[in-house]
């Protein structure tokens, strides 16, 4: 499902050369549930802005679903982001002047659902993540995890094959965290593709697969009963 | 030291009234060493807005240092602000166009500290977040748990008396988070006093004493060891 070979990707900085990945290969199946985990500043959000296609390797190959990514049309790779993956963002990314059920509503419209079937769509998933009551707020007037939760139910909003979720629990208390991994089990056991970046290891280790990164290179690839 | 007395801060939607904090009573002495914990929405960040200074109340009385904060004037709010208190955002809030350095200099600047000691400072509280070789990236050119130790070094800065952190190890793996705690200790044990928002358990259980919020209330506030 998900092929990536000899991955690169650098950033130059003046004289300076941040290689944010370093030549790292991975191969993930459909339907697996990984994590990711390493220390601050090693790779994975790269990584997983790589693997949602929102942004391209310096050098290497990626293969998704049997499509090489460089190849495809804009057309396509648009597509593809809006209509089979569903990316929770590790700093959310709502839109600042729309409410919490319009950010979730956004995906919808670009998936051409109609606007009574949107609403009732983003009304439940918001439900869903426990945000009843709080459908009609902005960014601003909602709490850190309340934001994480409309970033959430954004991403799952057009019931995408590939979920990939930077850090999603990490401004939930434990018990609304546990509610979100049920959710998240939930999804995984109706087929969904799951790659998860975590620094909690108690999350970690819900995961089938652990893969730790370090300095952009995978260091660690283990099924989690032996991680 | 921080004296707060009936708090109550609400939001009017319309024809609703969302109680972020509801009738909270709460005395912090000097050097003191509190977590706050509660679920996502209790209100813990609007609570640290509020002893920061960055907020006014509904109703009730809060007193810092002897002084009713209502009453100050704007300019003795804003020295209280910039020197005695340090602010770690649950959102970071850095300046999007400044890296990071510039980042940690701003509260120095406020303060009135020379470019060159301005310089030297912020450097060096960089380091000791482990951020050498980031210190002149933006926040969009560092990585979540990094832009989370850029706040943190911003709001050490000025070596205020009190430290107010929201979830200051929310982006970090565990050992990143483990050096951040032994910093915050250090200070501990220079005698500043320490509030400190956080999901983690282990974080928690770190302070002298825990506070626990629900539905903008304490619901218990207990020394560490009993909790
Ligand atoms: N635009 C950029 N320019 C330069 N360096 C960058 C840029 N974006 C990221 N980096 C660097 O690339 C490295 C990897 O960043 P990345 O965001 O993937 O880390 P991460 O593993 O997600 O970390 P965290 O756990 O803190 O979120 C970091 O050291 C970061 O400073
Ligand atoms: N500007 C606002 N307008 C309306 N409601 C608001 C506003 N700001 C916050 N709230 C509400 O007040 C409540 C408390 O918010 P607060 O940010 O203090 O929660 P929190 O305990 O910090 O949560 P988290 O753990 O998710 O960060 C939330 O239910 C939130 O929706
Ligand atoms: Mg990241
Ligand atoms: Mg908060």
């Amino acid at each position: 499902m998900i092929k990536i070979e000899n991955l690169s990707r650098h950033y130059q900085m003046g004289p300076t050369t941040v290689k944010a990945i370093d030549d790292l290969s991975l191969k993930i199946s459909a339907g697996e549930f990984v994590s990711i985990v390493g220390p601050s500043g090693s790779g994975k959000s790269t990584l997983m802005n790589i693997i949602g296609c929102l942004d391209s390797p310096s050098s290497g190959k990626y293969t998704l679903a049997g499509e090489e990514v460089a190849g495809l049309s804009r057309d396509r790779l648009a597509e593809i982001r809006n209509k089979y993956i569903g990316f929770v963002f590790q700093s959310f990314n709502l839109l600042g002047r729309e409410s919490a059920v319009e950010n979730v509503e956004l995906p919808l419209i670009y998936a051409g659902i109609p606007p009574k079937e949107r609403r009732e769509r983003a009304m439940e998933i918001l439900k869903r993540v426990e945000l009843q009551g709080r459908e009609f707020h902005q960014p601003n007037e909602l709490s850190g995890g309340q934001r994480q939760r409309v970033a959430i139910a954004r991403a799952l909003a057009v019931n995408p094959k590939i979920l990939l979720a930077d850090e999603p629990t990490g401004a939930l208390d434990t018990k609304t965290g546990e509610q979100i991994m049920e959710l998240f089990r939930e999804l995984q056991s109706e087929g969904v593709t799951l790659i998860m970046v975590t620094h909690d290891p108690d999350v970690a280790a819900q995961a089938k697969r652990v893969v730790q990164v370090r300095d952009g290179k995978i260091v660690v690839d283990l099924p989690v009963g032996e991680w």
